[in-house]
């Protein structure tokens, strides 16, 4: 019922920054607790890409995918070994 | 490894390579299931200080502390927030929440890539040898990535992060994960940031061979691996009762069957399961097995559980054989008892012995380790094949290297097999897969950027692919063991890799990061997806053509819609452009091109490029004129720049 958390990496739009914010991570906190007061960052990317990780309900990942400087929130995928 | 770097001809003529301190200069990131420092191929005798470029760190944790790391393996990291939010807390009764490799994967690949040369290396006696990385001054770093449950995007994106801020210089990853577009999948991502700061990264290019459109990892960013056999083989010969034998591959090492013609029965006969003859666990009936050597099937559970599961029901032996799906391909194991693997037209002959006689009876003869074994390289049937099935317009896999029956480096936490039963522990141990060619190409990787610090990662992966080869000394074209007939370019790339002819490749095909933005607005990314890749805020020039053919790849793929901007005597043609930078002395260069079938014309103008001083562009184009052919059908071709010491060779694949 969209309830269940699964792991998202979230893309952020880096050059979108408010000016309010001193630094990417509180932008990129503050934008995860407008759809999830309880969720929390797993992983902050700063040379790979620019975003996190988190946990989040389905429900959760569309509305972060409507704020702005949200470029894309993708659902964990799985690896394996060759 | 042992063997392949002499089938590489990195053990000829050390002259020809780069000076040991430029090597031990260079940083090979491996992301994989972490690394067993105690491994000898982690001695760190002879090398200097850590380079002065590192940021990294040895990080400690379960059986691993900060002095696992020496100046050979100067870091290791774990990776586990995104695998323990899927999968639950590790449990550390099982594996190591540190860089410890529990698991093997890890330790071969980082000792192929960059291990320190250890004499007398073999497996239980098999591939004996001195073993040795390719890059083997080279410096590892270790970033576990992958565990019991998996490798997760979120860990991986977090390692490739400390990679690049660590500052290697190679990443190699042999791992892959479905076929996602590029700007949604994280290792395609997490290169593209690499790439940007000019670290080279080499991929495997997948086991789901011999299928078409089976690749990993295929972003032009990205350097492909697939694989191929080396001239070394470890037969064991299955001896019928009726006189006849056929050829077959283990690494077994124990005691020896009893000189003398043995029971032999079928495991669909000795099993009342549906899938008896496959061999599954407690699939089979001991009264019907004891004392006997029994054939299983290949498929569904792993080849060495099936010598397992006939040793538990009291076989004394087992004839693994193929079926249509892995066909005359031939992966040795070190099973648990006398075992050996046969192809599929081998099984099938054994079948019908076996079926017929009322008494059928059979030995199995070990003969060791044979190597000069002709042809090879020949490409692995598991290896992946293309057409890219995200770019059909980029030739994928780049390139083939060895990936079959590799010794390197293991794990002292598991047996060679990996099964829970093994208890035998090994220093080194002999696995397949592209995850084992993968290495081989990051270390050569790094022999490349220690002889050439200032080329890009594009102009690396252009050295090897450019020198590959794609015949054999005695001119025939380079075998498919899936097929048994020549391989095409969409099995092999480029060729094989030619390590030596690499470090002179007299010509590169180079890119940029701007090129590859090019590459992104010719694929009509939007510019939130150029954003996410890039991590830049990029606009396409709408005042500019982009086409994916104009990227400047060492090969070509051109697809000729059937029936679409035909000329009326049924004819298209489609034009490339490319540039060539001289790396070499001054030369003129000639062109030659060649295509398989008489449907398609090639016309490269102009056909002789003079390059009078380093680092010279020159750009040239190609038009490939095609007639109609039925949709599906496939052709090759190759074109060919030379002055006459160097060959800077590009491979073609037509498509209907």
């Amino acid at each position: 019922h969209g309830l269940e958390k699964t792991t998202y990496i979230v893309h952020m739009a880096k050059s979108q920054m408010p000016p309010s914010f001193h630094h990417h991570t509180h932008w990129y906190d503050s934008s995860l607790k407008s759809v999830s007061e309880s969720a929390q960052m797993m992983y902050t990317y700063e040379k790979a890409i620019h975003g996190f990780s988190t946990r989040l309900t389905e429900t959760e990942a569309r509305l972060l995918t409507a704020r702005p400087g949200i470029l894309a929130v993708l659902p964990e995928m799985r690896y394996q070994l060759h | 490894t042992t063997r392949t770097p002499l089938f590489l001809g990195l053990d000829t003529d050390p002259d020809l390579f780069p000076q040991s301190d430029s090597v031990s200069e260079v940083i090979i990131g491996v992301l994989d299931t972490g690394v067993w420092p105690e491994s000898k191929s982690f001695d760190d005798t002879g090398l200097g200080p850590v380079p002065s470029t590192w940021k990294g760190m040895c990080e400690e944790g379960t059986n691993f502390n900060a002095s696992s790391c020496n100046r050979k393996l100067i870091g290791a990291r774990y990776f586990a927030k995104g695998y323990e939010a899927m999968l639950g807390p590790i449990d550390e009764t099982k594996e190591s929440k540190s860089p410890r490799d529990d698991d093997g994967h890890g330790t071969h690949t980082s000792t192929t890539t960059a291990g320190s040369p250890v004499q007398g290396a073999s497996l239980l006696g098999y591939a004996p040898g001195t073993a040795r990385g390719m890059a083997a001054r080279a410096r590892v770093a270790a970033y576990k990535v992958c565990w019991i449950g998996g490798c997760f995007s979120s860990d991986i994106l977090a390692a490739l992060e400390q990679a690049i801020s660590d500052n290697v210089n190679v990443l190699s990853m042999s791992l892959g994960g479905g076929m996602a577009d590029y700007h949604r999948d994280s290792v395609s991502i997490g290169a593209f940031a690499a790439m940007e700061k000019g670290i080279f990264v080499s991929c495997s290019a997948g086991n789901a061979g011999p299928n078409s459109y089976t690749l990993s990892n295929v972003a032009p960013w990205i350097t492909t691996v697939g694989a191929g056999t080396i001239d070394r083989d470890f037969p064991a010969y299955v001896q019928l009762g009726n006189g006849k034998n056929f050829s077959g591959v283990s690494l077994f090492k124990g005691d020896m069957l009893p000189e003398k013609q043995l029971s032999f029965v079928y495991a669909g006969n000795a099993s009342t399961a549906s899938n008896g003859n496959l061999c599954m666990m407690d699939s089979l009936d001991p009264a019907k097995v004891a004392g006997k050597i029994v054939l299983c099937d290949r498929g569904m559970n792993a080849r060495v559980q099936k010598g397992q599961v006939v040793k538990q029901a009291g076989g004394v032996g087992m004839v693994l054989a193929n079926t249509a799906t892995n066909g005359e391909e031939l992966v040795a194991d070190a099973h648990l008892l006398p075992a050996t693997a046969v192809g599929e037209k081998s099984g099938d002959l054994i079948k019908s012995y076996l079926f017929s006689d009322p008494n059928p009876t059979v030995t199995i003869l070990f003969a060791g380790t044979k190597v000069g074994i002709q042809p090879s390289p020949v490409v692995a049937a598991f290896s992946s094949r293309g057409p890219n099935s995200i770019t059909p317009e980029i030739l994928k896999p780049d390139i083939i290297a060895p990936g079959v029956n590799i010794l390197a480096g293991w794990t002292g936490a598991v047996g060679p097999t990996g099964l829970a039963v093994d208890k035998r522990h090994v220093g080194f141990n002999i696995i397949s897969g592209t995850s084992m060619s993968c290495p081989h190409v990051s270390g050569l990787g790094a022999l490349v950027k220690a002889a050439h610090p200032g080329w890009s990662p594009a102009a690396i992966r252009s050295a090897l692919m450019t020198t590959a080869y794609t015949q054999y000394k005695n001119g025939q074209k380079l075998e498919d063991v899936a097929t048994g007939k020549p391989s095409t370019p969409f099995d092999h790339g480029a060729g094989h890799v030619d390590p030596v002819a690499a470090l002179d490749p007299g010509l590169v095909y180079d890119l940029s990061v701007e090129d590859y933005v090019d590459f992104l607005c010719a694929l009509k990314y939007t510019s939130s997806q150029i954003t996410t890749l890039t991590k830049k805020n990029l606009t396409c020039d709408a005042s500019k053509t982009h086409r994916v053919a104009d990227l400047n790849y060492p090969s070509f793929a051109i697809s000729f819609e059937t029936g679409q901007g035909s000329s009326p005597g049924g004819s298209t043609a489609v034009k490339y452009r490319r540039t060539l930078t001289n790396v070499g002395s001054p030369g003129t260069y000639k062109a030659i091109s060649s295509s398989d079938s008489d449907a398609v014309k090639i016309s490269v103008v102009p056909d002789v490029l003079q390059f009078v001083e380093a680092n010279e562009k020159k750009t040239y184009t190609v038009t490939f004129t095609g007639v109609s052919r039925p949709s599906g059908t496939n052709s090759f071709g190759r074109i060919q720049w030379s002055d006459g010491k160097h060959v800077v060779g590009s491979p073609i694949t037509f498509s209907w």
